[in-house]
């Protein structure tokens, strides 16, 4: 996180807002809630509180404005720069302003109003832009189901570090991004997908291709906006070139860009019992098209083909994979089938049925 | 004239990196035109550099297809160093 230059503050913990003009984009009370949430980012992590006011100046005055506004920062129209908004002080000091050309919605399509206002506001506490590419204060947009948001770990360190912590007994955390050579990390998923390897964990995923050397860090949300975070078993169906992906009792279909119409649909349909609540992972095995489903201390095998379990499942991990523990994720590559529990991997040979070697859970990511 | 397609590329290259750096990166309007050829340090590529720095990119100096990716992107308004 980085604070303004010259750390400008609020010297009030009670600031006032006032929201002076509307989208004709959105419905009011869509833009009321936006705001309102926008501020309660910043309020549940601090002591600040917002009050609303009409008719008067307020603290923070936000506004939807278009092309030159008279703030020096002319807008450029639709895309590029969103908003902007105007560090602590009198007068203009904590404005935010949304440029009215962008295509404002409360949800995932164009730009989410609520999560660039969140981003604004940041600007009028105090802090600047963050290179951590999770950030709320990145300068980049990028989309997160508001209904998932919370407040990223460094933005909490940035604002505490101006005004304090929260007033609440037990202080907020937030999520921290990951880095691909912290020994510590693990993974929720994983899964090959045309060659390239994706590593799910929180909202983002890790991409590996094989020819490049550095590892590419994106959120979930940047190619499947209607995927939830948390994916928690993933595999891919080299016949149909889908991957299809789990969360609790549920799962998707993705064929490239594009979750499949209709999903997601309940896990059962693969004939589990009810008893299963969610699937820790799966991978497929490319040579006998068998998929293979993780589930606590058991796994099952499912026939693509015929579309239904294979009898005689569930049987023990430990039966037939040997002392590899819970599974969190798995993938299959060039014949191997690689298993993840918290921070380490094994490399199983299926053909010799046997681990072959144990490695760190980052190995793939040329540390 | 006609335009090489490439050189017209580059010409709108420059305009997007110019006023990127222009508007976040405090690269002064000098009037001068910068050139994205030309070696050794110039303001642009300076610039260019603490931008690639910024987001994490490989630090080349030139408006590689990672760095314009990232240029092309929605953001906000306000400036990633001081101004």
């Amino acid at each position: 996180y980085v604070f303004t230059p010259g750390n400008p503050k609020w010297k009030r913990n009670n600031l006032t807002y006032r929201i002076l003009n509307y989208t004709p984009k959105m419905r009011r009370a869509d833009v009321d809630e936006a705001v309102r949430k926008a501020l309660s980012v910043w309020s549940n992590v601090t002591p600040l509180t917002f009050q609303r006011v009409e008719d008067k100046e307020a603290d923070i005055m936000i506004s939807f404005a278009y092309r030159d506004h008279q703030d020096n920062s002319p807008f450029d129209g639709p895309n590029g720069q969103l908003a902007h908004a105007f560090q602590p002080g009198e007068g203009i000091g904590g404005d935010v302003h949304m440029d009215e050309e962008e295509a404002w919605t409360k949800d995932g399509r164009g730009y989410n109003l609520f999560i660039v206002l969140a981003h604004e506001l940041g600007h009028s506490l105090g802090l600047s832009h963050s290179n951590d590419p999770g950030a709320l204060m990145y300068p980049t947009y990028s989309y997160t189901d508001p209904n998932e948001f919370l407040l990223p770990q460094d933005d909490i360190d940035g604002i505490q570090a101006i005004y304090g912590g929260s007033t609440a007994a037990v202080q907020p955390t937030g999520p921290v991004t990951p880095e691909a050579c912290n020994p510590k990390l693990t993974f929720d998923a994983i899964t090959t997908l045309r060659g390239e390897i994706f590593f799910f964990k929180g909202r983002y995923m890790l991409r590996k291709h094989p020819a490049r050397t550095e590892t590419e860090l994106n959120f979930i949300s940047l190619f499947w906006p209607r995927l939830p975070s948390g994916i928690q078993a993933a595999y891919e169906n080299i016949e149909t070139d889908e991957i299809i992906v789990f969360k609790e009792d549920k799962y998707w279909v993705i064929r490239g860009y594009d979750v499949l119409p209709g999903y997601p649909k309940p896990i059962y349909r693969f004939g589990f019992p009810k008893t299963v609540k969610r699937v820790n992972a799966a991978y497929n095995d490319e040579t006998t098209g068998k998929t293979y489903f993780f589930v606590a201390d058991r796994y099952w095998r499912y026939d693509e083909k015929k579309k239904s379990m294979d009898h005689g499942y569930p049987k023990k991990i430990v039966s037939s994979f040997g002392n590899i523990g819970r599974v969190d994720a798995a993938f299959q590559k060039d014949g191997y089938v690689y298993f993840f529990h918290g921070t380490t991997q094994f490399q199983f040979d299926p053909r010799a049925r046997q681990i072959v070697r144990q490695m760190k859970s980052i190995s793939w990511f040329n540390c | 004239f006609p335009v090489v397609p490439e050189a017209e590329d580059e010409g709108k290259t420059l305009q997007l990196v110019e006023s990127y750096l222009q508007n976040f990166y405090d690269l002064q309007k000098d009037g001068h035109h910068h050139h994205l050829r030309r070696s050794g340090q110039n303001p642009l590529t300076a610039k260019l550099k603490e931008m690639q720095s910024f987001f994490g990119l490989e630090v080349t100096g030139k408006p590689d297809l990672d760095t314009l990716e990232v240029m092309k992107k929605p953001r906000c308004g306000i400036p990633d160093v001081e101004k």
